[in-house]
């Protein structure tokens, strides 16, 4: 029975599709089953597999609104043990998602509880809002993550999204926890950085994980490379970190 | 009677606010009367003009559903003339604004209308997405204007946001027209971005901007100091190249 972390920022561009695709990697090369779980329109995660995403056949989009079973939606990709859901298909589009979201808040629940019994981890790629899609996604979930960028914008984003929970938790999923906050594009020699790691620590405390993950090129080509920097480049301070990621939630997840 | 630019990008943390921001500025600084109307619903805009977010009154999200006339959510900020419409109160939120969003895409342009007498240039802060929000925001603009960031991620979304512009064309807005694409965040020093920029200015030509905006520290810190770059930095490397781009902007305004 999965575990189903969502990936949410509603701040854009902080790396919760970066964070998706490498922790995905990282789990199935520890030998876990992986379903990557689309819920943004904006479908990065299918080249970061190498996937073009002119040949996806139906997406999340067509799954919620009943044309076809949640499972042949899925695609299997080249890496061992990482499947992807995406969010849409050439001929979907972004609308049909949002309808569905405020039609039914549950719905993505009903979908991932189809798809649970098949693996050992879903990782939810959440768009940049938090409106009826970021809802949607926590609703389904049984904890989030959260990356924030050690930058200014990043920081102050956060309470507002812990309103989100809390109202998502009150009024549908009374069991979601958090994850963590995962500190993303860390460049420590900008006192800015430094600062705003030291105000997350302060505030969020035990919330925040103790691995980062640096400001580094070898994270921006995944798209070209088709592939995570987990795989292509592990050894890489980027590779590394999102290892270190994976290692620390999976121990998390042992404690009682 | 103003013009209509909307900053837009379904891509997260391109830079759209902080242009928004930065672009209203340079604006006011040349004489010109702003106004910067935001649609998404984070409400960064608020604290790059030192405005407190829990001091607003009422938002966007109030004038969508007829509770106050567009001209009463208005603020003046502290520099001369800028004003902002942000999107939204302590008390309202982001669904509020989509449902609107997905009743009326031409309930903004409406609210736009009863505004431009007033201004000489409205810039609208755009969410990153391409669902209801961001389609009401084209559907009330004279011309859009996207920040493209010089990494490989950012380079492929542009064919989803100008399928999107068509369609909005042909439904609501013939009108709409481009005003060009800022490539953002530059590092010259990292081979991606020399061969991102190239690739963009083979791809798109005319329609790049020839101003660029370097990746910078002095761009990052505008909610600290409560004004933006062009203000209180305006001789650093962020600071004249966002005067640069406003200068571009209104001489291809001037062109027939
Ligand atoms: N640690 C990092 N170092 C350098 N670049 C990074 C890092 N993490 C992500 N990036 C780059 O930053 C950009 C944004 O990352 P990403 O797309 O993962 O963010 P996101 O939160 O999913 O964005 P969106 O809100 O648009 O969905 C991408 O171009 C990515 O390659
Ligand atoms: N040229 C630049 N150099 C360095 N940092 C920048 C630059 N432009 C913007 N930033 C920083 O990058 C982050 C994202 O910028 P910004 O908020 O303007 O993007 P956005 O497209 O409006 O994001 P969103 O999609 O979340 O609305 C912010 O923390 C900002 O301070
Ligand atoms: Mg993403
Ligand atoms: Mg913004």
């Amino acid at each position: 029975m999965a575990k189903v972390i969502a990936v949410v920022s509603q701040k854009g561009g902080v790396g919760k599709t970066t964070t998706a695709a490498n922790l995905g990697a990282a789990f199935a090369r520890e030998g876990q089953n992986v379903l990557l779980l689309e819920v943004d329109p904006q479908g990065a995660l299918a080249p970061c597999f190498g996937i073009d995403p002119t040949t996806i056949q139906h997406g999340l989009a067509s799954v919620l609104q009943d044309h076809i079973e949640p499972r042949a939606a899925v695609i299997e990709t080249s890496m061992a043990g990482v499947s992807l859901l995406p969010a849409l298909a050439p001929h979907e589009d972004e609308l049909e998602l949002e309808r569905c979201a405020s039609a039914h808040t549950m719905h993505l629940r009903e979908v991932v509880d189809a798809l649970v019994p098949h693996y050992d981890v879903v990782i939810v790629d959440a768009p940049p809002t938090l409106g009826f899609l970021a809802r949607m996604t926590l609703a389904a979930a049984d904890s989030y993550l959260v990356p924030v960028q050690a930058e200014q914008f990043a920081y102050r984003t956060l309470d507002r999204l812990i309103d989100t929970v809390e109202t998502i938790k009150k009024d549908f999923n009374p069991e979601l926890t958090c994850e963590g906050l995962l500190i993303t594009m860390v460049d420590l020699r900008t006192r800015m950085s430094v600062k705003v790691v030291n105000q997350l620590y302060e505030n969020f405390g035990d919330k925040v994980l103790m691995s980062m993950v640096p400001r580094t090129v070898t994270l921006q080509d995944m798209p070209v490379k088709g592939k995570p920097t987990v795989v292509h480049a592990a050894a890489s301070r980027g590779g590394k970190a999102y290892n270190d990621v994976a290692q620390e939630i999976m121990a998390n997840q042992q404690k009682p």
